[in-house]
């Protein structure tokens, strides 16, 4: 906790490949 | 170099290529030291950079080159320094951080802007207790206001350059900015703005482009839109 660490490199690597939009 | 050398180093009042040379260092530590270490740059850190960048963006014309690389390389470093939950929750916490990115929008610094969009969408989908499109949107529309425009101008104003990655931030933060909108009419109400100020003929053109990080913000454009004609 308090230590994740690549948050936004995640954010940005799900958004490029469209997964960050994928319908819950 | 240690954070605390940095942070005295960001209150020595640098300009030019000394300042440029010192982010462009931070920015290296911030992306290769632990996470105790950017903690140790700290909140104290952040509003250093934000006031900066702040202060640079005021006073663009007076040094524009290398005032613009600076700015840059600042934004450079609030994505390394927001890549951890601690830099991110700071970041969040501070008043000024989505209102001074929103500011770098700026089409004519094409490759700025594509940073800053992309940090803006990223922050725009975290899930987060608060919902950060509003606020995304929110400093958005106050920056149009102060500026006398149209809130989504400057995105497309970004579509019209001749810059793929530009144009592919710009979409890629228009879905973000879209998909978090929990309610129909307010989803449906952002594309038509953006239609009437002309994405629609400008998509006939950018859909020719071939570019896989395009083509993958098209299909989520149209698809969500898709979804959201049938559902109405």
């Amino acid at each position: 906790e308090g230590d994740e660490t690549g948050i936004m490199d995640g954010l940005l690597e799900a958004l490029q490949s469209g997964a960050a939009f994928k319908r819950k | 170099k240690s954070a605390r050398m940095y942070i005295q180093e960001l209150k020595s009042d640098y300009r030019d290529t000394p300042l440029l040379s010192c982010l462009e260092s931070l920015r290296v530590s911030l992306n290769n030291n632990p996470v105790s270490w950017v903690q140790n740059f700290g909140a104290e850190g952040l509003a250093l950079l934000l006031n900066l960048l702040r202060k640079l963006q005021e006073e663009k014309d007076e040094y524009p080159m290398m005032g613009v690389k600076c700015q840059h390389e600042i934004i450079r470093c609030l994505k390394a320094y927001m890549n951890n939950k601690h830099g991110l929750t700071s970041m969040l916490e501070s008043e000024e951080g989505i209102p001074l990115l929103v500011r770098a929008i700026n089409p004519t610094v094409p490759h700025m802007m594509v940073d800053a969009v992309k940090l803006l969408s990223a922050i725009s989908i975290l899930e987060h207790p608060e919902n950060l499109h509003e606020r995304v949107l929110e400093a958005i529309t106050e920056e149009a206001e102060k500026r006398d425009i149209e809130r989504f101008q400057p995105l497309i104003a970004g579509m019209t350059i001749q810059n793929i990655a530009l144009k592919g931030g710009c979409m890629q933060l228009i879905n973000a900015l879209i998909s978090r909108g929990e309610e129909l009419d307010f989803r449906i109400h952002i594309r038509s703005e953006l239609h009437r100020l002309g994405l629609r003929d400008l998509l006939t053109e950018v859909r020719t482009i071939e570019n896989e990080e395009l083509r993958v913000q098209l299909t989520v454009f149209d698809e969500q839109a898709e979804d959201d004609s049938e559902d109405l």
